[in-house]
């Protein structure tokens, strides 16, 4: 599974989806 | 899962990777504009089972994407990065050209605030995979201007072609025909899943999938 996040920005998005896979 | 974070100020690069870090999670950080880093899927030998007729998909699964939705003065665009050696340039260049970068994040809207989120859905349309998904926050006005450029879009082509604009004549759906790299537009559908009323304005998120599924 290839998740990718745009605009990261301070990467809270990405760490959350990255934590709950 | 292979988790790849972008974006295209450096700044937040390592703000992403220090926020994963502390999380203990594992995250790729591309500093980038959009999807422009990653190799098409055309010229992979990967997912080409289908290109024969036409339909080669991409390798991301799901995508993220929280847009500059800010209406913007017409013509205005976001700058793309630069890769400069920072030994060879001095410090008081690379803090102008750091903020340079940090400020194209929010432009580039143009008047509708649509302008980096078109760039990402032809992007979309090439990249994600047959059944990938692309999650995507709208303003209000973001929306009914995609929506008002698809009408456009098959005015030109087709004036009998308006039925599947919207499923049911929803406000909530619709076909979006004019997104990919030009040579086999992939159409997607685009639907709306989550609303919040914030003081004067409408914010959203939709989920943006190829229609087939």
């Amino acid at each position: 599974l290839l998740v990718v996040e745009l605009g990261s920005g301070a990467g809270l998005l990405s760490a959350a989806v990255a934590k709950s896979l | 899962v292979h988790c790849i974070a972008v974006d295209i100020n450096p700044a937040a690069c390592h703000a992403t990777s220090h926020t994963c870090l502390l999380n203990n999670v594992q995250v790729d950080v591309v500093c980038g504009d959009l999807l422009s880093w990653m190799r098409h899927p055309k010229s992979t030998c990967v997912n080409i089972k289908n290109v024969s007729q036409g339909n080669s998909y991409g390798l991301i699964d799901l995508l993220l994407f929280n847009p500059p939705y800010v209406r913007g003065p017409n013509g205005e665009c976001a700058i793309v990065p630069m890769v400069l050696k920072s030994d060879t340039i001095e410090n008081s260049t690379e803090n102008q050209l750091q903020s340079k970068i940090a400020d194209a994040a929010w432009l580039g809207g143009g008047p509708d605030g649509v302008e980096v989120l078109k760039k990402a859905l032809h992007q979309a349309a090439d990249f994600l995979s047959e059944r990938g998904v692309f999650y995507v926050l709208m303003i209000d006005y973001n929306y009914a201007a995609l929506v008002r450029e698809e009408i456009n879009a098959r005015c030109e082509q087709d004036v009998n072609n308006f039925g599947v604009i919207n499923e049911n004549n929803s406000k909530d759906y619709v076909l979006l025909t004019t997104f990919g790299d030009g040579t086999a537009k992939k159409p997607l559908a685009c639907r709306r899943i989550l609303s919040r009323q914030v003081p004067g304005e409408k914010l959203s998120v939709y989920r943006v999938y190829r229609p087939h599924i």
